[in-house]
């Protein structure tokens, strides 16, 4: 608890007050805020990956042949960034990371920080021709994040 | 020009370009891909100039599309998506039969087959199933094979029931059984897709490979004389190619009790 004469002289000290659109700024940007900018880190949260086939020179063309013919390429996404104090500000954080990460904070050498990883995955399907012509449709589990948390 | 394959974001909602890897290292990652959809090396594309126009490429992209949709009801795919009913009209794929199977596979492969040319009145179907591993479990599998309408002659024969008869090895190395698999019976004026329930079949193919000698057709009238098929109506080898015999198979993936994390 903070007595109302120590906010007072928090206050009158001059610290900045937060205002609505940097908080929305640095919750867009991936960044967490309340730390110097030359601090700043990327919170915890999904990122962009894409795999293109097409790219690979593995998907069907109409004139180029190759063995995918479907997907043109998936979105596999993958976890980033810092799972830090405080908790709150990141995605998905679970009941254990909160306590770890306060752990952490008392004990920095001998307690890890919470990880940034997967909580939800799902499956892409992939059809494709072998070396016979046969064409072999797979389903393809846990490749593609659906959402990170800090565990 | 210089195609990059893979993009990644950097943090501040910028989709950037992995393209500054060196040429080993990108063949390091293609390869570690390759790993990923369980190949050892990439395959070799068939030589044909548009080998998706084929029976079987055209009817698992029918599939591939069921797949991909299903979690949309089966009205909206009848109504919003004229690409996908053509592909259920065409193979007569409906959700309902095939729900189960469609939903619950691992893996769904198309065999082409390589029976040849026809053997006297019979017609041999040979698919190779010696590249699917033994520890795969096959949940069903269907012969599908196109039949145009017989000549008017042909209907005071009919109905036809075709045989189809599972080839074994006898005690001699030369002595071959024929077992029936299954039978199926068609009008001369029927056409479309038939399709014959081979399930059986084709476990023991998948889990003994060796034991693999196709199946025959035999192709009876009314009367119990044998009927040559193309005269029924049924395309062979020398037909149209999206209208070639394939076999489809379901395949679940065995459970792995400690599945390695990579």
């Amino acid at each position: 608890p903070v007595s109302a004469d120590a906010r007072r002289k928090k206050r009158s000290a001059g610290e900045k007050s937060i205002r609505k659109d940097d908080v929305s700024f640095a919750r867009d940007s991936g960044y967490v805020y309340g730390l110097p900018s030359k601090y700043n880190r990327q919170s915890c949260g999904r990122r962009v990956l894409y795999v293109s086939f097409r790219d690979l020179g593995w998907q069907c063309r109409l004139r180029l042949q190759d063995w995918i013919i479907a997907p043109d390429g998936y979105s596999a996404y993958y976890c980033h960034g810092e799972c830090a104090f405080p908790l709150n500000a990141h995605m998905n954080a679970t009941n254990h990371a909160i306590v770890q990460t306060l752990v952490h904070l008392l004990n920095q050498l001998a307690v890890p920080k919470p990880c940034c990883a997967p909580t939800k995955l799902s499956a892409i399907s992939v059809l494709y021709f072998d070396d016979n012509s046969n064409v072999i449709l797979k389903k393809y589990k846990n490749m593609v994040v659906r959402a990170c948390g800090c565990h | 020009t210089n195609p990059a394959s893979f993009y990644a974001d950097n943090g501040l909602q910028q989709t950037v370009i992995v393209d500054r890897l060196p040429r080993a290292q990108r063949r390091l990652v293609r390869q570690e891909v390759l790993q990923l959809l369980g190949l050892h090396h990439k395959p070799r594309p068939p030589v044909e100039t548009n080998p998706t126009a084929n029976s079987a490429p055209s009817y698992m992209l029918g599939l591939y599309n069921l797949i991909e949709q299903e979690e949309d009801s089966v009205e909206e795919q009848l109504n919003g998506w004229p690409g996908n009913l053509r592909h259920m009209q065409l193979y007569n794929l409906t959700l309902r039969g095939a729900e189960d199977n469609i939903k619950s596979a691992d893996m769904i492969m198309s065999f082409v087959n390589h029976g040849g040319s026809p053997f006297g009145m019979h017609r041999r179907f040979f698919f190779d199933f010696s590249e699917v591993p033994a520890t795969e479990k096959v949940m069903s599998a269907e012969l599908r094979l196109f039949k145009h309408p017989a000549p008017r002659v042909m209907m005071s024969r009919g109905p036809f029931k075709m045989e189809f008869k599972l080839v074994r090895q006898g005690r001699d190395w030369e002595e071959r059984i024929l077992e029936t698999e299954a039978n199926l019976t068609v009008s001369a004026m029927e056409s479309g897709w038939l399709t014959v329930n081979v399930s059986r079949a084709t476990r023991e193919w998948t889990y003994y490979s060796s034991t693999n000698y196709g199946l025959y057709l035999v192709t009876t009238d009314a009367y119990g004389y044998e009927v040559d098929a193309a005269d029924l109506g049924l395309v062979d080898e020398e037909g149209p190619s999206d209208q070639q015999p394939f076999l489809v198979s379901f395949f679940k993936a065995p459970q792995k009790l400690h599945p390695k994390v990579s």
